[in-house]
């Protein structure tokens, strides 16, 4: 699985996600990159987020839109509402996976508890940030 | 100025820590590094977010050690069936494709969906078929096509198992 997000200079969010699905499914198995507010979403009034991960327990956390109404009705932080979604509920669900989350603020959050997630990210003109693992 | 940011990932199922070799390291960290950096020049350039991401996952889709697009792992029936979606903030308009073969960018197809259709979700013959209306590019079950990712069907196959991206010892049987 692969994704994106981005706020541009009107402050406007967008996230994307594209997948391959997983090796060797049958019965044409969908995963949650392509539902809405599951694997991927953006509101300009909370954030944008795309999922990647075991998808049944992403689409069953509702996880996307769930970061999303946590900054909307608790006032969350960006980074609080994944913590938490990742980090707490999906752990306690069994899920496996992470996310990328962006702001209107441009903030940026890169958030997984698998032993990895390829992932990078650049703000402004400060450097770009790499990474593989959990290091 | 405003800000402006770009974040991408290239899935959460990645390669053992032990079985990471420094080549194939960088060929991981290249690949994000090429994908942040079309996404980033367009924000740079006053491209809207949107955009960005659309090319991100674009450049991603087309680089084969990614699960999407050209990359993307094995069916039990021995095919290659793509999802993608895009939202966008502003006017929380979307486009999703579910099930797709052979349509090279599937993201690409997710906007298409987004813009010159009135439905959020497409799925299966009727996703291509409307791809074919767009005149998107569709590529032969050869482009899709990675030893890789044959062999880690063939191991699925042999154990009757099913597995994310690319994580070899976390399978789902």
């Amino acid at each position: 699985t692969v994704g994106a997000v981005a706020v541009d200079l009107e402050g406007n969010l967008a996230a994307a996600t594209s997948t391959g699905g997983m090796t060797n499914k049958k019965y044409n198995r969908i995963g949650d990159s392509p539902i809405i507010g599951a694997g991927t979403y953006a509101n300009n009034e909370t954030c944008a987020v795309s999922c990647t991960g075991h998808g049944e327990y992403f689409m069953r956390a509702v996880v996307a839109y769930d970061v999303s109404c946590l900054m909307e009705y608790k006032g969350y932080s960006l980074q609080q509402a994944c913590d938490y979604v990742v980090n707490d509920k999906l752990v306690k669900l069994g899920g496996e996976g992470g996310l990328i989350a962006v702001d209107a603020q441009a903030n940026i959050v890169l958030s997984f508890n698998s032993e990895g997630m390829y992932r990078a990210a650049r703000r402004n003109q400060e450097p770009t940030y790499l990474r593989i693992y959990n290091d | 100025m405003k800000n402006i940011a770009l974040a991408i990932h290239g899935g959460a199922g990645t390669i053992l820590r032990t079985a990471m070799t420094p080549e194939k390291e960088r060929q991981y960290l290249t690949a994000l590094e090429q994908a942040i950096e079309v996404g980033h020049q367009i924000l740079r350039s006053g491209g809207t977010a949107v955009e960005a991401v659309i090319k991100a996952v674009q450049r991603l889709e087309d680089n084969p050690v990614f699960n999407a697009g050209k990359g993307s792992v094995f069916t039990h029936d021995g095919h290659h069936e793509m999802d993608a979606a895009l939202m966008c903030g502003r006017t929380l308009e979307a486009g999703a494709v579910a099930g797709v073969k052979n349509v090279r960018n599937p993201i690409i197809l997710a906007n298409e969906i987004r813009v010159h259709s009135e439905h959020v979700l497409l799925t299966g013959s009727g996703a291509e078929e409307f791809a074919r209306e767009r005149n998107l590019p569709f590529e032969p079950d050869t482009f899709f096509y990675d030893e890789y990712r044959y062999q880690q069907w063939v191991q699925a196959q042999a154990t009757n198992t099913v597995s994310l991206d690319h994580t070899e010892d976390r399978k789902f049987g």
